[in-house]
């Protein structure tokens, strides 16, 4: 589905360079279930947003279904985000004049069948109940917990029916019961067919995906046995 | 050292009120190290920055060594929190414009003896190397990781000398050895004599602290035997 060939992301600063990434190889099949680890600054949120194709690589080439991402124009980029693509993002992004429910309804504006919020009222309810928010879909993000305003960022990346769900440390703000439930609300997606690729520093829920990406000063490195990073 | 006493913390948001906090009582010693636990949207941000005079809260008294806060002008608090107090927030709210460095030199503006960042220039770079961000010390917030603006604030905390820190989730986005690490600094700083209050998701940080407070719908609860809650 997704492919990754000797990908690389340098940031400049001045005369600095920042290596984030440097010659990543990753092949991510349909229907899988992925967890991304490693130590702070290693380059996960890097990765995830060249996958979720929110940001291009330095270097090296990404294929999607078969096709150069490197060789699309923006605007069939903006289509593959909009329709197939969910994103949790590690600093949630919440739009502050917006209502939770307005904020989780907010990629309905672009799916596929052009129904706004009107129309899916009921499943956006529903999507609020799963991330235990029933009581604050009103409220605006100045109004809600940090967690609170993770589990809007998790439900917002769901609304769309996407296909591959990214998300980045999706519970790091949550406790134990509440990042079980969203956790097993990616599982239940996963189950039903969706792909799954999730940033965590969570050790055991990482160990739950169906395979573990180790990532360490911006390269793949295989976690030494018994170990996830 | 601070005493509360049936503290209530209402929000009201049109016809709505929401009852952040219920009546809560606790005391915290000099000297002591303590974790406050809790489900996601329990109170526990709330009650941090009630505790550390960054919020008045609805009804009931507070008292910091025998004096009421409550009785305190602006001015007597700002003082307070500017020489005494250290806070870790949930968000971090670093200055965007400002690098690693100046962004954990700000509290030194307010100090005790007025010296600036120039005099304190080797405390400083002594703090950035202690949270592991050596090589950032000169970018700014949206050139980092998640976890390393979150290590930024940390060391901002401390840069003061404070008598006590509020610590809001430190290391709910870093990988287990930089949560180690973090975790470490602030014993090595209760061991020189600071008092500690540290909101924590992770329950094997949060059996390390000398005592644990639970919060479930803004009141303090005692954990079932043997679960943190
Ligand atoms: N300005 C506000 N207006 C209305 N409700 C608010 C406001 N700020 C916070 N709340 C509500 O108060 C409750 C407590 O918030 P608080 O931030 O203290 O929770 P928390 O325990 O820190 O949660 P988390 O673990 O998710 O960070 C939440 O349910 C939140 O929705
Ligand atoms: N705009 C930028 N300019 C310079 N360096 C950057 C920039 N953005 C990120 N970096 C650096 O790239 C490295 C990788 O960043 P990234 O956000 O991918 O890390 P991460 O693995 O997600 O970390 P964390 O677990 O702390 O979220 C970090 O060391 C960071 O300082
Ligand atoms: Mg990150
Ligand atoms: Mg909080």
């Amino acid at each position: 589905m997704i492919q990754l060939k000797n990908i690389t992301k340098d940031y400049t600063r001045g005369a600095e360079k920042v290596h984030a990434l440097g010659g990543v190889d990753l092949s991510i099949d349909r229907g899988e279930f992925i967890s991304i680890v490693g130590p702070s600054g290693s380059g996960k949120t890097t990765l995830l947003h060249i996958l979720g194709c929110l940001d291009r690589p330095t270097g090296g080439t990404m294929t999607i279904d078969g096709q150069t991402v490197g060789d699309l124009p923006e605007s069939a980029l903006v289509r593959l985000r909009r329709k197939k693509i969910g994103f949790v993002f590690q600093q949630f992004h919440l739009i502050p004049g917006l209502s939770v429910f307005d904020n989780i309804s907010l990629p309905l504006l672009f799916s596929r069948n052009g129904n706004g919020k009107g129309e899916n009222r009921d499943r956006i309810m529903s999507l609020i109940g799963m991330v235990g928010l029933e009581r604050r879909a009103r409220h605006h993000p100045n109004q809600l917990s940090g967690g609170e305003m993770q589990r809007v960022a998790v439900a917002r990346a769901m609304v769309n029916d996407p296909e591959i769900i990214f998300a980045d440390e999706p519970t790091g703000n949550l406790d134990t019961a509440n990042s079980e439930k969203i956790f097993r609300l990616l599982e239940s997606l996963h189950t039903k067919g969706l792909s799954i690729v999730m940033v965590t520093h969570n050790p055991d829920l990482a160990g739950r995906a169906g395979r573990i990406v180790t990532l360490r000063d911006g390269r793949i490195v295989s976690p030494p046995a018994g170990r996830q990073y």
